[in-house]
This record gives structure tokens, C-alpha cells and sequence, in this order.
């Protein structure tokens, strides 16, 4: 998991840090 | 595919895939359609093409870093709006993603590629091979600028392009799935949503072939872009390390 963090971070997120 | 594993899905099931994939896709297209309608498709200056020239070959790699991990980040949110990609498991939607989301953000480019000059939308303006020529790379840059040329002749609409992308993102064949049975599912429903857009819009019999030839190429251009990575890193580990953007690296950086 430490190894994708940031993935895992916007695959749970419900809105990615992205200014969509 | 295999006859018996297929699935049987209604041309209104297909109708209403076709229709939430392109929903997703526009949702999540880093550049609306009406902003590239107002572009101005200004190409570099040539003074400006020699600035970016002239940088530093690290410089320009941590530069186009930032902007394909931009790029993806789209491409995730896409990923988890398409029907049945949050319900594998995580292992698999990293594989997935680790696999596929450079393929898309290639796919994308066509969206911002002027084939009368040669030129993609890149910070700012639109810029010709020859502004990449820092990064040290040239062979990558003319393939991933023929690619996206070839894309274009093919001259899809937004829902083909969609659907295509999702097509890409569901490859039951990438290395270490877990749950490779459920990823085949999906990807042959999309499957047969893409030749269900491709026969709605009146696409010639070899449309779904030549975008079968795409994803081989996509492929190529991808393993070449981690190849180049490596050898980057190899003279540049610092600046990888220090400069690069945290998911490029969990991405390309193994």
C-alpha cells in the first residue's frame, strides 16, 4: 500500500485533487 | 473472443454504456470541447521554441512530468466513473491504471494535436517536436507525434474516443490481476459497446480492427517511455527523487 499511496489516495477519494 | 464467456447484453444496455462512458469522459477531459473550439491554435514562437531548447535537459523533464501526471489524474477520475471499475478489487484498479492510464492520456492527445502543423497543445501554446528536443529523446517524441497523427486521420468522435478509452483501461491482460475473470467481463461488455458506436456511426467494417492496431502501438510507446525514464534516472537519480511529481514516480518509477 505505502508503495501506491498517492493511487490509493485518489481511488478513494470521492473527488480527485483535481480542479474538475 | 471466446463465444461462450461472452455476455449477452441488449442494444439498449449498449445504448445506455456507450452513454455514461462518453458522460464520464467529458466530465473528466482536462480541456471541454467549447475551449478548444476557442483555442487560437497559436504555435511557439520561435523564440520560445529556443527557450524551451535551451533548457536544461532535467528542467524540461521535470516540466512535461508535471503535465503528463496532470493528464492523469484525469484519467483516474475517468477510471472510477466507468461502470464496474470501483467494484475490483484495489490491487487490480492500481494494475490497471499503473498499465493504462498513460495509453489514455496518448489516446486524449488527438484532442489536442493540429495534424496540419504537426503541433499538441503544451503549456500554453502548441508546440512541435522540436520544443522537446531538451528532453533528449527525439525518436520517443516523432513516435508519440505519429501516433497522435494517426489518431487523428482516424478521426473518431467524442464517444468513440470514450469508449475506446475505456476499452484501453479494462485490458484483461496486463500482468499481476487478481481477479482476471472479472476485468475479462467488463472488458468484453466494452467491447461490444465499442462495436456498437462503431456500427451507430456508420463506421466502416475495419474500424474496430484499426483501433486494435492502436492498442499495440499504445503499447510500444509506453514500454519506450519507461525504458527512457530509466535511462533518465540513471544519470539524473536526484532530480527523479527530489523534483518528479509523487504519482509519476509510483507510476513509471518502479
Amino acid at each position: 500500500k505505502e508503495k501506491h499511496k498517492i493511487l490509493h489516495q485518489l481511488l478513494q477519494n470521492s473527488t480527485s485533487p483535481v480542479d474538475l | 473472443s471466446d463465444g461462450d464467456t461472452s455476455p449477452t447484453v441488449s442494444m439498449a444496455e449498449l445504448d445506455h454504456l456507450v452513454q455514461t462512458i462518453s458522460k464520464s469522459h467529458l466530465e473528466t477531459c482536462q480541456y471541454l470541447r467549447e475551449e478548444l473550439q476557442q483555442m487560437s491554435w497559436q504555435k511557439f514562437p520561435q523564440d520560445e521554441v529556443e527557450s524551451y531548447q535551451s533548457k536544461p535537459r532535467e528542467v524540461m523533464w521535470q516540466l512535461c512530468a508535471v503535465k503528463i501526471t496532470e493528464a492523469i489524474q484525469y484519467v483516474v477520475e475517468f477510471a472510477k466513473r466507468i461502470d464496474g471499475f470501483m467494484d475490483l478489487c484495489q490491487n487490480d484498479q492500481i494494475v490497471l491504471l499503473k498499465a493504462g492510464s498513460l495509453e489514455v492520456v496518448l489516446v486524449r492527445m488527438c484532442r489536442l494535436f493540429d495534424s496540419q502543423n504537426n503541433s499538441v497543445y503544451f503549456d500554453g501554446k502548441f508546440a512541435g517536436p522540436d520544443v522537446f528536443r531538451a528532453l533528449g529523446c527525439d525518436d520517443l517524441i516523432a513516435s508519440v507525434f505519429d501516433f497522435a497523427s494517426s489518431m487523428c486521420s482516424l478521426r473518431l468522435s467524442e464517444d468513440e474516443l470514450a469508449v475506446f478509452s475505456a476499452f484501453l483501461l479494462l485490458s484483461a491482460d496486463r500482468s499481476w490481476l487478481q481477479e482476471k475473470l472479472q476485468v475479462e467481463k467488463l472488458q468484453q461488455k466494452t467491447q461490444l459497446a465499442l462495436q456498437h458506436v462503431l456500427q451507430k456511426n456508420r463506421r466502416e467494417d475495419g474500424a474496430l480492427n484499426k483501433l486494435r492496431c492502436k492498442v499495440s502501438a499504445l503499447r510500444s510507446l509506453c514500454t519506450r517511455h519507461t525504458e527512457t525514464l530509466s535511462a533518465f534516472r540513471a544519470v539524473y537519480p536526484d532530480v527523479v527523487r527530489t523534483h518528479f511529481p509523487p504519482l509519476y514516480k509510483e507510476l513509471f518509477g518502479a
